[in-house]
């Protein structure tokens, strides 16, 4: 018989007071554009649905002020020495944005490791990777990779500029989880960016 | 009278033991390019000093094998789900290199949190930020930042392309850590590594 962790058990309260809202907890390195992809594609969605936003960093309210200038509801989390949010950080924030949502974005600390092992009660980690990053991150830090449903290759726009196959990418990522959905944008030419808002939208509808 | 934990008591260990060894531990996010820097800075330094290199990574050979490829001598470390080294890795891999050296040279794991945490008997950390990343990452990952020496702004060349200000990125780590000291580089141009090397170097000397 297993024993939960107490960060499991609060994931698994979270999903149970979740149910009718679809969930999703973004990954990535720092600075792989996840307040930028958020920027840009929640705009498209919030006249639609219900949209809060969980942001996490150790220090600065810059992201969560960010979204916000969007128009979309956030809660900053300063982890301080911790570099991962975990179910609990959640549950504060929910105490401040509310349960009634069709939509909960949850922007991780930027860490490709730790915040892999963390359930928030999401529904999916969508891991983003940066062109400028290299193409064998995916191999490197396999444990992000296998805990991944969506994985977006972002900053495309400097693809000519990098040593960047994303061909070798997305086949290093699926030898390691050949379930992920795979998408490619640019935060500043704004390529991809409407595939990952229908991505999020199938995802919202799925909940209800 | 401070309790030293397990991790502090074998850095201590090492320290006294790497003596008049220099020993520098490269930290960064993934992919801000700690290996295309020591690729290219430690084949201006190899003819003169004696060096290696021990490589964190969660999964793969490939930085190690990049070293090594330059004629240094390298140890791969796998950590598996952890996301820094500690010490009693950094000891595992000089059984290997042995401790007859000038220059040590430490690449972390690719993190820009946990690795701030964990003494490795290293003179200095060397934190690497790419202009990718975005310039107020000095700000919201501060533990790093406060626990550098030297700060290495990477990929220079990519400006152009980006929003990022080397001033006020400067700015912002100064706010935390006065005590920097900054290098501007482009692995892919060659533009500053030059200093990179005058600073190793002088690191080198100075353990003598
Ligand atoms: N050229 C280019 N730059 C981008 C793109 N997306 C984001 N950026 C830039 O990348 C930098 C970091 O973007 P953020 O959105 O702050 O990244 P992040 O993942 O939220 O960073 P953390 O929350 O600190 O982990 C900023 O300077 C952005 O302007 C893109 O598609 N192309
Ligand atoms: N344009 C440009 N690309 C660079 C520069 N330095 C490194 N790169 C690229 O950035 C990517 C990552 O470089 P690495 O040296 O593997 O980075 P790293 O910090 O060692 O990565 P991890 O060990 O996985 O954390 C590679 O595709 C490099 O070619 C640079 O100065 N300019
Ligand atoms: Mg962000
Ligand atoms: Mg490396
Ligand atoms: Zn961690
Ligand atoms: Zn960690």
């Amino acid at each position: 018989e297993k024993i939960l962790t107490k960060n499991e058990m609060k994931a698994a309260e979270l999903r149970e007071k979740l149910k009718g809202v679809a969930v999703l907890n973004f990954v990535s390195s720092p600075g792989s554009g996840k307040t930028s992809l958020l920027e840009k594609v929640l705009v498209m969605l919030k006249d639609k649905y219900k949209i809060a936003v969980v942001e996490g960093d150790q220090q600065t309210t810059h992201d969560a002020d960010r979204i916000k200038a969007t128009g979309v509801e956030a809660f900053q989390v300063n982890t301080g020495n911790a570099c991962h949010l975990e179910a609990i950080d959640v549950e504060r924030a929910l105490g401040s944005l509310g349960y009634d949502l069709d939509l909960l974005i949850i922007e991780n600390v930027g860490n490709l490791v730790c915040p892999a092992e963390y359930d928030l009660g999401e529904d999916a980690k969508v891991v983003l990777l940066s062109v400028t990053e290299g193409d064998d991150k995916p191999a490197k830090y396999p444990v992000m990779t296998r805990a991944g449903s969506a994985y977006i290759i972002n900053k495309i726009d400097l693809l000519p500029y990098v040593d960047f196959s994303v061909d070798k990418c997305i086949e290093y990522a699926k030898g390691i989880q050949p379930e992920l959905e795979f998408f490619t944008t640019s935060c500043r030419t704004g390529e991809g960016l409407d595939k990952v808002a229908d991505y999020i939208e199938k995802m919202t509808k799925a909940k209800k």
